[in-house]
């Protein structure tokens, strides 16, 4: 049975999906079965693996059609796109908040559908930045949380409102636990960063904060553009140093 | 009449709330009336002026009246924070996505409040990184949108697609106009940077495009810690000087 991580976190940018492509190639290296499923309307996670055109079938038509009582799986939209297993996402998602919103048991449409999963080690769900209905599926879904954040001010403010609302999403699913925040943009020199750092560490216990921290560096984005992963593109960037240690750091978590 | 102007992009974490602050700081500086609104139940602006208690009168409120009929304008929540007018938002608000959902008008809800506030030069709604109906609301009570975009590939993207959904609230609203793209977090030595902006001036036509961009600058985010503007934090960083020139540029749009 795979275990099922949720990249979260309601502040906009803040690396979700950076993380959820680069993790899930770095477990691919270590011989780890990954799935990243994208359920956020933007498609960033699709496009930043080379996707672009209008996708015909995407996590959308599976949603709607499980909503609805019709057959149907995840396997069905499933595509390999640079190399990694990718359930996409579509501009049509946009229209699920509204749709699902009075479908009955609206919580629970994903985690109906992930449940059939059974060839992989590990699944992510990369998160819109919001908190509506396509990220409390994904949390219901999941066995677990990460949540990227930048260590300054506003960030860390969103990171407390937002664990109050898994609070609430525990009513609904009793297994999800948080697996740790991870640091995105950092820069030791930076007093803000260690501060907030400090703060975290001292707020929720330190093995909650992941210790690998993904320093700044552009070529990240410009892996993004060629719809590749950073390791692909080049494995001696800080980028993929810093997504490299974060898998071994991950991959310890789950004592594999 | 107050010129209305949309401070948006469903992209996350790309200086939305950080340019509503500084570009009305900087308005009021040179003797304009500004007005912020706060619809992200994030409240990032309201958080970043210094308020971080629990408000027990928010935009919320009086988005709440207005749509099941009851007396209210949005003077009622007006607060002062650092110097700046604010009507606060709260984290009531996520539950507006639903509730405005199936309301009678749901579109134009804010735009009725709106038309009545007579005595401000500019009015700033800062939205959240999402199209929901708080944004939609918030475009279709708008004469301007201004976009802030990092120069990178997945902002970029995310663009092309917001300007379609722009083209929709259209119907809703005749009158909305891009004011232009704001590059935020711009760094000239970076070729990824220079490329998307080049790409930008081509393709919207280069009076879209403010010719100020906003350089990496920590004191952005220090001074939101403080809950205060870039100019009362420290006039001689790259974050006052930039936004001192967007806030020149931004009036001679308006012939001022
Ligand atoms: N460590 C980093 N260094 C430099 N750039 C980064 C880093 N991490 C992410 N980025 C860039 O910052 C932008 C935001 O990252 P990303 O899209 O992964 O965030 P997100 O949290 O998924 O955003 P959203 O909230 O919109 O879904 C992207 O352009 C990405 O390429
Ligand atoms: N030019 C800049 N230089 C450095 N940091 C910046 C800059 N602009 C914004 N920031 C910081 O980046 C983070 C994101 O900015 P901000 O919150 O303004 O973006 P946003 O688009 O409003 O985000 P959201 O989509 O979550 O509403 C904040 O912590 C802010 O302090
Ligand atoms: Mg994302
Ligand atoms: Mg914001």
């Amino acid at each position: 049975m795979a275990q099922v991580i949720s990249i979260a976190n309601f502040k906009g940018g803040v690396g979700k999906t950076t993380t959820a492509i680069n993790l899930a190639a770095g477990l691919k290296a270590k011989g780890k079965k990954t799935l990243l499923i994208d359920v956020d309307p933007q498609a960033n996670l699709t496009q930043s693996l080379g996707i672009h055109d209008q996708i015909e079938a995407s996590v959308y038509h599976v949603l709607h059609k499980e909503a609805f009582g019709e057959e149907t799986k995840l396997e069905d939209v499933l595509v390999s796109a640079s190399g990694l297993d990718l359930i996409p996402s579509s501009l049509e998602l946009a229209g699920a908040e509204l749709e699902l919103a009075s479908v009955y048991g609206r919580e629970q449409i994903l985690d109906q559908l992930i449940s059939s999963l059974k060839t992989y080690d590990f699944v992510f769900i990369d998160c819109p930045p919001s908190m509506g209905m396509l990220t409390i599926n994904a949390l219901v879904s999941s066995d677990f949380v990460m949540i990227p954040l930048q260590a300054e001010f506003l960030p860390l403010k969103g990171v407390r409102s937002f664990l109050k609302h898994l609070e609430l999403i525990r009513k609904l699913n009793k297994r999800i636990e948080l697996l740790g925040f991870l640091l995105t943009r950092y820069d030791h020199r930076k007093k803000m960063n260690r501060q907030v750092r400090e703060e975290l560490e001292t707020e929720f216990n330190s093995d909650k904060v992941f210790k690998t921290v993904i320093r700044t560096n552009i070529a990240l984005a410009n892996a993004q553009e060629k719809g590749i992963d950073i390791f692909s593109y080049d494995k001696n960037t800080n980028g993929a140093i810093d997504y490299a240690s974060l898998t071994e750091e991950f991959l310890s978590k789950f004592n594999h």
